[in-house]
This record gives structure tokens, C-alpha cells and sequence, in this order.
């Protein structure tokens, strides 16, 4: 962005990269340690078929269980962001409401194993098929293909806090109330993110290649938009009476 | 906004452990 103000110093991106980095790891959910420890226990042939049998609202009621715990950590990473808790509470809502999902699928990267193309999920790795009695194929497949995309990047734990905190702090959400103040914060995070990268020796062109990630993450949460509605229509009374608040909360 | 997102409110003023 060439309209930065320029009074951010390299010691305030160093001290914001340490703070998002820092938020990150103590917010991640799973340690890599534990998932790589787990990528050996992939679920077995009757497991798959144990979830593709169940009743479709009860898989949607798992998974959406699983998306509200996620999406819990994701609240705690953004209360620890520097100036997150600074900005009013309207915009807090707005920016969880739109990006925390978006942080989560970013998240699926690290415990995304790209050699048998499998995801952790409820204990062990899953496969897409596990996901078959859900309805909605295209959904899950571009869910896999953008972790996949993600890990080809190859991110450290820094870079893809930074990135998480880009995407968190989007100061292009609709609603926002104090826009400038939002944008401020997103392009300090950018530049730190930027400075993290020549830090580590990685190429200009992956900053242009996660910069193009922000459309394909918008997309994805559209899609499980018109999903949950299309489902909800069918099982209104399973998604008011079995889906966590929160669920309701962010995406009814 | 706040109002219809209670939980998430709630979560935001809960002290970070």
C-alpha cells in the first residue's frame, strides 16, 4: 500500500509481529508437535463408513460443533491482537462475524497432511469422503484445495499468524464503523507481515500469492452460507433446537 | 449488532486466560 503512513518503525512491526505471533501459538488449538504426531492414525475403512451412514443432521450437528470450537480459539487469537480490543465493540462483532471462519480454513492448513490428502477431524485424519453425508461436495473439495494450496506455500507459524491477523483485521467488511481505524491496523499487520517474509528470505511473489487468497476464502465462506441455508431450510427445526448458539449467532 | 450477537459479546468481554 504506498499511502502507509510513515511513522511505523521497524521496532513497532518487530514488536507487532512478536504479539501476533505470540497470540497465534497460544491460540492455535492443536500444537504442531501433536498433529504431526497423529498424521499416522488416519481413519479405517468401517470408521469412514460409521460417519457416511449417519443421519446427515446429525454429521451437519457434528461438524458444526467442531467449526464453533475453532471458531472459539479464533476469538481468542483476535482479543490478543494489539489494538484489537481498542477498536469498538461494533466493529469487534463485524470483523469475527466475517473473518473468523475465513482464519479457521486457514488454520486447516496446519493440520492438513498433503501426502494422502486428509484433514485432523474428530480425533483422527479424515479424508473428503468422510464428509460425503453432508451434501455438499464442492463445498468440502474446495475446502481440501485451498488447505492444499495454503501448505504448498510452505508458511512458518509466524507468517501464517500474520496472515490470519491480515485476513481478521479486513478493513473492507460492510459495517464497519471506524473503517480508517481498522485499515490502520490492517496495514501495519501487512507491512509486518511483508517484513517477516524478506526476514525469512521468501520471495516477493508470496505475498502476491496469499494477497490472491483473500477472494478465495471470501468464496468459501459464501459457500457454507448457502449450504447452512439450503440445509436449514430442509431441518429448520435441528438447526434451532442441536446447532451451538454461536454457530447461529455468526452465520443464521 | 450487539444485541444480536450476544454470545459473541460475551466471549469478547471474557478476561484472556
Amino acid at each position: 500500500s504506498g499511502d502507509m503512513s510513515p511513522t511505523v518503525s521497524m521496532d513497532e512491526l518487530e514488536h507487532l509481529a512478536q504479539n501476533i505471533s505470540k497470540s497465534h501459538m497460544e491460540t492455535c488449538q492443536y500444537l504442531q508437535e501433536e498433529l504431526q504426531q497423529s498424521t499416522w492414525q488416519t481413519f479405517l475403512q468401517d470408521e469412514v463408513e460409521c460417519y457416511q451412514s449417519k443421519p446427515k443432521e446429525v454429521m451437519w450437528q457434528l461438524c458444526a460443533v467442531k467449526i464453533t470450537e475453532a471458531i472459539q480459539y479464533v476469538v481468542e487469537f483476535a482479543k490478543r491482537i494489539d489494538g484489537f480490543m481498542e477498536l469498538c465493540q461494533n466493529d469487534q462483532i463485524v470483523l469475527l462475524k466475517a473473518g473468523s471462519l475465513e482464519v479457521v480454513f486457514i488454520r486447516m492448513c496446519r493440520a492438513f497432511d498433503t501426502q494422502n490428502n486428509t484433514v485432523y477431524f474428530d480425533g483422527k485424519y479424515a479424508g473428503p469422503e468422510v464428509f460425503k453425508v453432508l451434501g455438499c461436495d464442492d463445498l468440502i473439495t474446495s475446502a481440501y484445495d485451498f488447505a492444499k494450496s495454503m501448505c504448498s506455500l510452505h508458511l512458518s507459524e509466524d507468517e501464517l499468524a500474520l496472515f490470519s491477523a491480515f485476513i481478521l483485521l479486513s478493513s473492507d467488511r460492510s459495517w464497519l464503523q471506524e473503517k480508517s481505524k481498522v485499515e490502520k491496523l490492517q496495514q501495519k499487520t501487512q507491512l509486518a507481515l511483508q517484513h517477516m517474509l524478506q526476514k525469512h528470505q521468501r520471495g516477493e511473489e508470496i505475498l502476491t500469492k496469499l494477497i490472491c487468497k483473500v477472494s478465495t476464502l471470501r468464496g468459501l465462506c459464501s459457500r457454507h452460507t448457502e449450504t447452512l441455508s439450503a440445509f436449514r431450510a430442509v431441518y429448520p427445526d435441528i438447526v434451532r433446537a442441536h446447532f451451538p448458539p454461536l454457530y447461529k449467532e455468526l452465520f443464521g | 449488532l450487539k444485541e444480536k450477537h450476544k454470545i459473541l459479546h460475551q466471549l469478547l468481554q471474557n478476561s484472556t486466560s
